[in-house]
C-alpha cells in the first residue's frame, strides 16, 4: 500500500507541475484594441430598463460591499491613482 | 456585519466574489424603499 | 501504518490543489479566448471603418460595471482626489467584471456553458497556445476536466 501511495503521489506531482506550466502560458498581453463600446454594454443591459455604471480603477483598488440587510452600499478605495466612474449613455 | 471586500485587479477569483455579492444583494430580505410600488430589481444582464 | 496515513493525507491535499488549478486554468482559458476574440473583432471593425471608434464611446479593459434599475436613486460621494467613492443605492444592483461582460457578449463562444459550435470551436482553439487546444475541446464537449482524471489517480 505504501508503494502504491508513493507512486500515486509522484503521478499527482507531475500532473500539478504540468498544470502550473499551462497556467503560465495563459498570460493576457495588453493591447490597444482591447475595449468594448457603449453599444456592446447596451446589447447586454437594456438601456430602457437598466442603468450601467462603468468603473475604471487602478489595480489593488479595494471594493467593499456592505451587508445588504443594512444598506445597499458600495465603497471604492484606491491607493495607486484616481478612479474613473461614468454612466454608460443610453444612446 | 458581513461585508465583502474585493481587491480589483486580482488575477483570479474576482468573478466568483462578484457572483457572491450579486447573490447576497439580490436575495437580501431588506425592504426595498419602493418594493411596494413595482418590482424594480434589476433584470440580470442578457447573454447574447 | 503512520507513514501510509501521512501519504494518504498528502495525496488528498494534492488532489484538492490540482482541482483548484484545473478550475483556474479553465477560467484563464475562457478569459484568453474572450479577450483575443474581442481584440480580433475590434481590429476587423477598425479595418472596415478605417479607424477606431470615437474615444468617448469605448471602454478600455480592465473595468467593472454596476447595473441597476433605471428607477434606482444613487447617492454618490467622491473624494477630491477621486481616490475614494461611496455609492448608496435605494435598490438592488449587480456588479460584474469585464470578463463576465465579454462572456455575456458571446466573446467566449458559450464555452463556459459547455455549448459551442464546431466552427466556433475551431476559432477558439486558434486563439490559445497549441498545448491548450485539447483543454478547449474538452470544455466544448462540456466534459469538465476539472474533476476528470483525478478519479482514476485516486482509485
Amino acid at each position: 500500500k505504501h508503494q502504491v501511495l508513493e507512486k500515486e503521489i509522484h503521478d499527482l506531482q507531475a500532473a500539478e507541475q504540468q498544470l502550473d506550466d499551462l497556467i503560465q502560458m495563459c498570460s493576457l498581453t495588453g493591447c490597444t484594441s482591447a475595449y468594448v463600446t457603449c453599444q456592446d454594454l447596451r446589447s447586454i443591459a437594456d438601456p430602457s430598463e437598466q442603468m450601467v455604471i462603468v468603473i475604471k480603477a487602478p489595480p489593488e483598488t479595494q471594493l467593499q460591499v456592505s451587508d445588504p440587510a443594512e444598506t445597499f452600499q458600495v465603497s471604492l478605495k484606491s491607493a495607486q491613482g484616481p478612479i474613473d466612474v461614468f454612466l454608460c449613455p443610453e444612446d | 456585519k458581513s461585508r465583502i471586500l474585493v481587491s480589483i485587479g486580482e488575477s483570479f477569483g474576482t468573478s466568483e466574489k462578484f457572483q457572491k455579492i450579486n447573490q447576497m444583494v439580490g436575495s437580501s430580505d431588506r425592504q426595498l424603499k419602493r418594493s411596494a410600488e413595482e418590482s424594480t430589481t434589476p433584470k440580470p444582464l442578457k447573454r447574447l | 501504518a503512520q507513514e501510509c496515513q501521512n501519504l494518504e493525507m498528502e495525496k488528498q491535499r494534492r488532489i484538492e490543489r490540482i482541482k483548484q488549478k484545473r478550475a483556474q486554468l479553465q477560467e484563464l482559458l475562457l478569459q484568453q479566448i474572450a479577450f483575443k476574440n474581442l481584440v480580433q473583432r475590434n481590429e476587423q471593425n477598425e479595418q472596415q471603418n478605417l479607424g477606431p471608434p470615437a474615444l468617448n464611446s469605448t471602454i478600455q479593459l480592465p473595468f467593472l460595471i454596476v447595473n441597476t434599475s433605471k428607477r434606482t436613486i444613487i447617492d454618490c460621494s467622491i473624494s477630491s482626489d477621486k481616490f475614494e467613492y461611496l455609492f448608496n443605492f435605494d435598490n438592488t444592483f449587480e456588479i460584474h467584471d469585464d470578463i463576465e461582460v465579454l462572456k455575456r457578449m458571446g466573446m467566449s463562444f458559450g464555452l463556459e456553458a459547455g455549448k459551442c459550435s464546431s466552427e466556433d470551436l475551431k476559432t477558439a482553439k486558434s486563439l490559445v497556445p497549441k498545448a491548450l487546444e485539447s483543454y478547449v475541446s474538452d470544455m466544448c464537449t462540456g466534459s469538465s476536466w476539472v474533476n476528470q482524471g483525478l478519479l482514476l489517480s485516486s482509485t
